[in-house]
């Protein structure tokens, strides 16, 4: 069928992939079995495509679960938050899209214009995205203690918190470690 | 606050506490996770007069010990108190704020994860009245022993034997080579007195496959190791140095009967083995632990996300317009591309982790009216779902810690630390390859019904219709 560039698209597309990868492992383990290889051995020469087809079709459920949990959950939500859902959700489909484009060149008629259109509207969704990107892990509501780390914590104060870190550090506790005058200073001096 | 940081707060278009309302599931468990974090936090359990990372891997254990026994302490205060089960804490024993507490993991999480899941599923009513009460109240320590030093997802190459002997009414465990020596259990080595064994059980000279058995490893009072029970830690690895992983080795170790557990399976005691409904029974432990690892993952992105999402806000870095100031990174095309797939990730695994959840119950509820057609369907979603969100998470936090360049590399970034729970995690529970082939299997034989005209389960549905789409 035509390729549809739009969030069902890409969805039927990789059911479409998920539904070709498994057909192509049944077709190469009968191959190879006609071939006389017993079906274990036909089965574990196919086994590099059959965890690719695995992988796709975990993917092609993800991808669908993570759309339809979100639309309900976005007609719930606040005018100021759903476009932010909505366009948290067409960056992960679309990403995934970008990532698997071989797969949906090889088992869709996706087109080249096609995917030139996916990758602009991925960078545009990056940009739409970015004045919220802080609200958003914000969101994730992680305290400092649990957080842990001098990076992440939520008033910022990155540098001071490398420096605090970093004078814990027991071999800061004095100005010189005991290991100058047991090796440093007789080796400086050439009597190692 | 850094004044980046600040400004970045006051632009963003949208009430960010909707937003964690909707991620914990409503406002009033939002309330109630805040104060879970509060009521654990503010015992201290967490602070370090030295920070651990410059510990020994000796002091490391001990250190995770003694933070354990006082964070199941508080536990035990607070389900008295609110009268609560064991559901309230799971976050707290072995999710991210467990983690946050024990960072680097705890040598009792198996006991709550592991060991009570399984006596809870398999084992009889009357096994159940005799050890979940001692485990509850943590008078006994267990963990949970199946992978072996030579074996591991494929559990039905597992060796270690338990052979019945009807003159005595015990079952004899051997370890008959190295490589069946149980290796990697958390709190196997130096913590645990009790354990849940998986065993090739034999009886009347025929091996009936594997089954688990409840065995003391130590004396209650010594914690000595009791005799011919040959037990010790694995040694340092890449992460979860305080987890007290260790080997576990038999000979002829005698048991009662009655240490079989024997809600599916059975040994009667003349040694007639009763066989289980369906040996996809033995699952339901691991699915249930494969469905909270999901979620778990989703914890982990998260923090890391958000680390790496506030540092990016506040560095500045090079001066691509001449006269102007250097820029946010976070304005960087390439490093909104790095983290921006992460913060989507956490919702699109949690969002699955919930249907998966709702699914796992919808089937669990149906296995016990004896339906079990949809059960290999759910083993199949929980062995793809596993592998696949452990290596986008392992995958996600790697990023984000380059995103971070150098500082990322700090243990007192916590993203090295992150990556090492994450990564360990696409190796437990089921080798991802070895999960991914196992849902392939499942996925031929779909396609083999579809081809033969026959309905498909739903969520291999597409795999019917996109073939009859091929044959039009």
């Amino acid at each position: 069928p035509p390729w549809e560039n739009t969030i069902e698209g890409i969805l039927t597309g990789f059911q479409r992939v998920a539904a070709g990868k498994i057909a192509l492992c049944v077709a190469n383990i009968e191959k190879r079995q006609k071939n006389g290889l017993p079906y274990e051995d036909a089965w574990n020469m196919t086994s590099v495509q059959l965890t690719s087809a695995s992988e796709a079709h975990c993917r092609a459920i993800l991808l669908q679960t993570y759309y339809k949990e979100t639309e309900k959950v976005s007609a719930r939500a606040s005018p100021a938050l759903r476009p932010v859902l909505l366009q948290l959700v067409d960056l992960y489909i679309v990403y995934w899209a970008l990532q698997r484009v071989g797969d949906l060149l090889r088992y869709t008629s996706i087109s080249e214009r096609d995917i030139e259109q996916l990758q602009t509207w991925y960078e545009d969704l990056l940009q739409k995205i970015r004045p919220n990107a802080v609200g958003l892990v914000d969101a994730f509501d992680i305290r400092d203690e649990i957080l842990h780390s001098t990076l992440g914590a939520y008033d910022g104060r990155v540098y001071e918190r490398l420096m605090e870190e970093a004078l814990k550090s027991p071999l800061n506790a004095e100005p010189v470690n005991q290991s100058f005058h047991q090796h440093l200073k007789p080796f400086m001096q050439g009597k190692l | 606050v850094n004044a980046d940081l600040q400004r970045e707060r006051d632009q963003c278009t949208f009430n960010t506490q909707e937003l964690t309302h909707l991620i914990d599931g409503g406002e009033e468990k939002t309330q109630e996770r805040k104060k879970r974090e509060e009521v654990v936090l503010n015992e201290g359990i967490h602070l370090e007069e030295v920070p651990s990372e410059y510990l020994s891997h000796k002091e490391k254990y001990e250190l995770a010990v003694k933070k354990a026994c006082k964070l199941f302490k508080l536990i035990r205060r607070l389900q008295e108190e609110e009268n609560t089960g064991m559901e309230n804490y799971r976050e707290v024993l072995g999710g991210y704020l467990g983690s946050a507490i024990l960072n680097d993991g705890s040598p009792l999480t198996l006991h709550y994860v592991m060991f009570i899941p399984t006596l809870m599923g398999q084992a009889t009513v009357e096994q159940q009245a005799y050890w979940i009460g001692r485990a509850f109240t943590c008078s006994i320590i267990g963990t949970y022993a199946q992978t072996e030093l030579g074996h591991g997802t494929f559990i039905r190459g597992l060796e270690t034997t338990a052979t019945y002997d009807p003159n005595t009414k015990e079952f004899v465990l051997n370890s008959p080579t190295l490589t069946s020596y149980k290796w990697w259990p958390g709190g196997l080595a130096h913590t645990a007195n009790y354990s849940v064994v998986v065993a090739q059980l034999y009886t009347k000279g025929k091996c009936h496959g594997i089954h688990p058995f409840i065995v003391q490893l130590r004396d209650e009072e010594t914690h000595m190791p009791l005799p011919g029970v040959k037990v010790g830690e694995i040694g340092a690895k890449l992460g979860m140095n305080g987890t007290n992983n260790g080997f576990l080795g038999f000979e002829n170790v005698r048991i009662p009967r009655e240490h079989m557990l024997m809600k599916n399976s059975k040994v009667l005691e003349d040694g007639t083995y009763v066989n289980s409904p369906s040996s996809k029974l033995t699952y339901g432990t691991m699915m249930f632990v494969r469905v909270v690892l999901v979620n778990d993952m989703c914890n982990y992105m998260a923090k890391a996300v958000t680390i790496a999402t506030r540092y990016s806000a506040v560095r500045r870095q090079s001066q691509p317009k001449p006269n102007e100031p250097e820029p946010q990174i976070l304005d960087y095309l390439t490093q909104q591309h790095k983290l921006f797939i992460g913060i989507a990730s956490v919702h699109a695994f949690r969002s699955s982790a919930t249907w998966l959840w709702e699914m796992y119950n919808n089937v669990t509820a149906e296995l016990d009216a004896g339906e079990l057609d949809r059960l290999p369907e759910l083993h199949a979603l929980s062995c793809c779902l596993k592998a696949v969100s452990t290596a986008d998470a392992a995958e996600c936090v790697e990023r984000c810690r380059l995103a971070c360049g150098g500082h990322g590399y700090m243990l007192s970034s916590n993203l090295p630390l992150t990556y090492g729970l994450v990564t360990a995690a696409c190796t437990y529970e089921g080798e991802n390859t070895v999960l991914l082939l196992q849902t392939a299997r499942f996925l031929v034989k779909a396609h083999q019904q579809a081809a033969g005209g026959h309905s498909l389960t739903p969520t291999v549905s597409y795999i019917a219709a996109v073939g009859a789409g091929r044959r039009s």
